[in-house]
């Protein structure tokens, strides 16, 4: 039940670097 | 704030492009969709580069963009909570 698509999609949060590809990517 | 171009876009690797952007959609789709927002930059980040500098530019474009991204997210969440 914490499958990894619950986080999709990866949020976004102004001015905190973002990784949103790479949480995704393997 | 002078808009963000391909040029200055390509000193700054491939992460920090995407920041960059963000930094720059996230106030547009907040004006849009202000709880959703996060998410909605998110989704939408993972497009081409040079397709969201033109939606940066283009307000119809963004917005038939943030529109797609809505009606996915919906459909994702509804899943989830039938599953």
């Amino acid at each position: 039940s914490n499958g990894s698509s619950v986080n999709w999609p990866p949020e976004f949060h102004p001015g905190v670097p973002w990784k949103g590809l790479q949480s995704i990517d393997p | 704030r002078e808009p963000l171009s391909a040029s200055m876009l390509a000193s700054a690797l491939p992460h920090v492009q995407k920041q960059m952007i963000g930094d720059r959609l996230y106030p547009l789709i907040y004006a849009l969709h202000s709880e959703l927002a996060g998410k909605i930059t998110g989704m939408l980040l993972e497009i081409d580069n040079s397709e969201l500098l033109h939606m940066l530019e283009s307000p119809e474009s963004l917005n038939a963009k943030v529109e797609e991204a809505l009606i996915m997210l919906q459909a994702h969440q509804a899943e989830e909570q039938t599953d």
